[in-house]
Protein backbone atom coordinates (compact mmCIF):
# COMPACT_ATOMS: atom_id res chain seq x y z
CA UNK A 1 0.00 0.00 0.00
CA UNK A 2 1.46 3.42 -1.20
CA UNK A 3 1.86 5.89 2.19
CA UNK A 4 0.25 8.85 0.45
CA UNK A 5 -2.49 10.89 1.66
CA UNK A 6 -0.02 12.65 4.07
CA UNK A 7 -1.69 15.42 5.42
CA UNK A 8 -4.91 13.71 6.47
CA UNK A 9 -2.14 11.14 7.99
CA UNK A 10 -1.03 13.84 10.03
CA UNK A 11 -4.18 15.45 10.93
CA UNK A 12 -5.44 12.10 11.94
CA UNK A 13 -1.80 11.71 14.36
CA UNK A 14 -1.51 14.66 15.81
CA UNK A 15 -2.82 15.41 19.42
CA UNK A 16 -5.97 17.84 19.27
CA UNK A 17 -4.99 19.02 23.00
CA UNK B 1 -17.19 26.72 -21.12
CA UNK B 2 -14.86 30.10 -20.67
CA UNK B 3 -17.50 33.28 -20.83
CA UNK B 4 -16.91 35.65 -19.00
CA UNK B 5 -20.22 35.06 -16.25
CA UNK B 6 -18.22 31.55 -15.69
CA UNK B 7 -14.42 33.50 -14.31
CA UNK B 8 -16.59 35.75 -12.05
CA UNK B 9 -18.47 32.74 -10.90
CA UNK B 10 -14.82 31.01 -9.78
CA UNK B 11 -13.67 34.48 -8.38
CA UNK B 12 -14.28 33.31 -4.93
CA UNK B 13 -12.93 29.75 -5.51
CA UNK B 14 -10.11 30.80 -3.30
CA UNK B 15 -12.16 31.77 -0.10
CA UNK B 16 -14.11 28.70 -0.79
CA UNK B 17 -11.38 26.67 -0.92
CA UNK B 18 -9.84 28.01 1.97
CA UNK B 19 -13.54 27.63 3.83
CA UNK B 20 -13.74 24.19 3.15
CA UNK B 21 -10.03 23.75 3.84
CA UNK B 22 -10.84 24.95 7.38
CA UNK B 23 -14.20 23.16 7.55
CA UNK B 24 -12.18 19.61 6.71
CA UNK B 25 -9.69 20.38 9.43
CA UNK B 26 -12.69 20.23 11.57
CA UNK B 27 -14.36 17.53 10.38
CA UNK B 28 -11.31 15.56 11.34
CA UNK B 29 -11.69 17.24 14.31
CA UNK B 30 -15.11 15.83 15.10
CA UNK B 31 -14.66 12.27 13.58
CA UNK B 32 -11.59 11.52 16.14
CA UNK B 33 -14.07 11.86 19.51
CA UNK B 34 -16.12 9.63 17.80
CA UNK B 35 -16.01 6.77 19.92
CA UNK B 36 -14.77 3.95 17.81
CA UNK B 37 -13.43 5.79 15.07
CA UNK B 38 -9.66 6.11 16.25
CA UNK B 39 -9.47 2.56 16.52
CA UNK B 40 -10.35 1.65 13.00
CA UNK B 41 -7.25 0.96 11.00
CA UNK B 42 -5.57 4.55 9.35
CA UNK B 43 -6.62 2.80 6.19
CA UNK B 44 -10.05 3.01 7.08
CA UNK B 45 -10.28 6.47 8.39
CA UNK B 46 -8.87 8.03 5.76
CA UNK B 47 -10.97 6.43 3.32
CA UNK B 48 -14.11 6.76 5.23
CA UNK B 49 -12.89 10.58 6.07
CA UNK B 50 -12.24 11.29 1.99
CA UNK B 51 -15.73 10.05 0.89
CA UNK B 52 -17.79 11.21 3.58
CA UNK B 53 -16.10 15.09 4.26
CA UNK B 54 -17.94 16.89 1.88
CA UNK B 55 -21.54 15.05 2.71
CA UNK B 56 -20.70 16.57 6.08
CA UNK B 57 -19.22 20.14 5.62
CA UNK B 58 -22.66 20.43 3.43
CA UNK B 59 -24.60 19.47 6.18
CA UNK B 60 -22.85 22.17 8.05
CA UNK B 61 -23.08 24.50 6.15
CA UNK B 62 -26.71 24.87 6.30
CA UNK B 63 -26.61 26.38 9.31
CA UNK B 64 -24.92 29.32 8.02
CA UNK B 65 -27.29 29.87 5.46
CA UNK B 66 -30.13 32.06 5.64
CA UNK B 67 -33.44 31.45 4.41
CA UNK B 68 -34.30 35.55 4.62
CA UNK B 69 -31.97 36.75 1.73
CA UNK B 70 -30.87 32.60 0.58
CA UNK B 71 -27.24 33.06 0.88
CA UNK B 72 -24.54 31.79 3.16
CA UNK B 73 -22.64 34.23 5.76
CA UNK B 74 -19.03 32.80 5.74
CA UNK B 75 -17.32 35.49 7.51
CA UNK B 76 -18.80 39.04 7.45
CA UNK B 77 -20.83 40.95 5.09
CA UNK B 78 -17.88 40.36 2.23
CA UNK B 79 -18.34 36.49 2.13
CA UNK B 80 -21.59 35.98 1.73
CA UNK B 81 -22.51 33.46 -1.07
CA UNK B 82 -26.08 33.23 -3.08
CA UNK B 83 -27.42 30.46 -3.97
CA UNK B 84 -26.46 30.76 -7.75
CA UNK B 85 -22.77 30.80 -6.29
CA UNK B 86 -23.40 27.31 -4.71
CA UNK B 87 -26.19 26.26 -6.29
CA UNK B 88 -26.00 22.49 -6.06
CA UNK B 89 -24.60 22.66 -1.80
CA UNK B 90 -28.23 23.43 -0.43
CA UNK B 91 -29.86 20.82 0.78
CA UNK B 92 -33.00 22.07 2.18
CA UNK B 93 -33.48 24.01 5.78
CA UNK B 94 -31.52 21.27 8.50
CA UNK B 95 -33.01 22.01 11.94
CA UNK B 96 -29.67 21.90 13.28
CA UNK B 97 -29.67 20.61 16.86
CA UNK B 98 -27.99 17.88 18.44
CA UNK B 99 -29.81 14.86 15.80
CA UNK B 100 -27.46 16.45 13.55
CA UNK B 101 -24.46 15.01 14.71
CA UNK B 102 -25.81 12.11 15.07
CA UNK B 103 -26.61 11.84 11.59
CA UNK B 104 -22.92 13.40 10.60
CA UNK B 105 -21.73 10.03 12.35
CA UNK B 106 -23.70 8.11 10.98
CA UNK B 107 -22.79 9.54 7.60
CA UNK B 108 -19.16 8.85 8.42
CA UNK B 109 -19.63 5.10 9.19
CA UNK B 110 -21.07 4.24 5.98
CA UNK B 111 -18.85 0.77 4.99
CA UNK B 112 -19.70 0.98 1.40
CA UNK B 113 -17.62 3.58 0.83
CA UNK B 114 -14.78 3.39 -1.49
CA UNK B 115 -11.58 1.81 0.17
CA UNK B 116 -13.10 0.99 3.19
CA UNK B 117 -11.42 -2.74 4.01
CA UNK B 118 -13.19 -3.63 7.78
CA UNK B 119 -16.76 -3.42 6.39
CA UNK B 120 -18.35 -5.84 9.63
CA UNK B 121 -16.95 -2.90 12.19
CA UNK B 122 -17.97 0.23 10.71
CA UNK B 123 -21.18 -1.09 10.10
CA UNK B 124 -21.52 -2.35 13.95
CA UNK B 125 -20.29 1.17 14.59
CA UNK B 126 -23.01 2.63 12.36
CA UNK B 127 -25.73 0.50 13.64
CA UNK B 128 -24.97 1.91 16.95
CA UNK B 129 -25.55 5.15 15.96
CA UNK B 130 -28.87 4.12 14.72
CA UNK B 131 -29.93 2.96 17.97
CA UNK B 132 -28.62 5.94 19.73
CA UNK B 133 -30.47 8.15 16.84
CA UNK B 134 -33.66 6.58 17.25
CA UNK B 135 -33.69 6.35 21.20
CA UNK B 136 -32.67 10.30 20.84
CA UNK B 137 -36.08 10.96 18.79
CA UNK B 138 -38.20 8.77 21.04
CA UNK B 139 -37.45 11.26 23.90
CA UNK B 140 -36.78 14.23 22.00
CA UNK B 141 -39.68 14.34 19.19
CA UNK B 142 -42.03 11.76 20.86
CA UNK B 143 -44.30 12.75 17.82
CA UNK B 144 -42.03 12.21 14.96
CA UNK B 145 -42.13 8.32 14.12
CA UNK B 146 -41.37 9.28 10.77
CA UNK B 147 -38.69 11.27 11.18
CA UNK B 148 -36.07 8.76 11.53
CA UNK B 149 -36.91 7.40 7.85
CA UNK B 150 -36.85 10.61 6.87
CA UNK B 151 -33.59 10.99 7.67
CA UNK B 152 -32.70 7.44 6.36
CA UNK B 153 -33.70 9.10 3.14
CA UNK B 154 -31.60 12.59 3.78
CA UNK B 155 -28.58 10.27 3.92
CA UNK B 156 -29.13 9.13 0.73
CA UNK B 157 -29.80 12.31 -0.45
CA UNK B 158 -26.33 13.50 0.40
CA UNK B 159 -24.76 11.08 -1.71
CA UNK B 160 -26.11 12.21 -4.56
CA UNK B 161 -25.14 15.42 -4.04
CA UNK B 162 -21.61 14.07 -2.92
CA UNK B 163 -21.74 12.16 -6.30
CA UNK B 164 -22.53 16.09 -7.96
CA UNK B 165 -19.71 17.34 -5.84
CA UNK B 166 -17.23 14.87 -7.07
CA UNK B 167 -18.25 15.73 -10.76
CA UNK B 168 -17.51 18.91 -9.88
CA UNK B 169 -14.65 18.48 -8.89
CA UNK B 170 -13.07 16.57 -11.33
CA UNK B 171 -13.87 19.02 -14.08
CA UNK B 172 -12.18 21.78 -11.84
CA UNK B 173 -9.36 20.07 -10.79
CA UNK B 174 -8.23 19.34 -14.69
CA UNK B 175 -8.27 22.95 -15.43
CA UNK B 176 -4.79 24.18 -14.00
CA UNK B 177 -6.24 27.70 -13.53
CA UNK B 178 -8.42 26.61 -11.05
CA UNK B 179 -6.64 23.65 -9.31
CA UNK B 180 -3.99 26.07 -8.39
CA UNK B 181 -6.37 27.70 -6.31
CA UNK B 182 -6.97 25.29 -4.24
CA UNK B 183 -5.26 24.31 -0.92
CA UNK B 184 -3.24 20.76 -0.44
CA UNK B 185 -5.76 19.59 2.02
CA UNK B 186 -8.86 19.82 -0.39
CA UNK B 187 -6.23 18.42 -2.86
CA UNK B 188 -5.76 15.54 -0.72
CA UNK B 189 -8.89 14.57 0.28
CA UNK B 190 -10.89 14.81 -2.90
CA UNK B 191 -8.20 13.44 -5.39
CA UNK B 192 -8.74 10.43 -6.30
CA UNK B 193 -6.07 8.43 -5.04
CA UNK B 194 -7.43 5.62 -2.48
CA UNK B 195 -5.24 5.09 0.26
Amino acid sequence: KKKDNALLRYLLDKDDN
Amino acid sequence: DSSEEDNSRLSMLPHLADLVSYSIQKVIGFAKMIPGFRDLTAEDQIALLKSSAIEIIMLRSNQSFSLEDMSWSCGGPDFKYCVNDVTKVHIGSFVCESRCLWYECMGLFSADRPGVQDHARIEALQDRLCDVLQAYIRIHHPGGRLLYAKMIQKLADLRSLNEEHSKQYRSLSFQPEHSMQLTPLVLEVFGSEVS
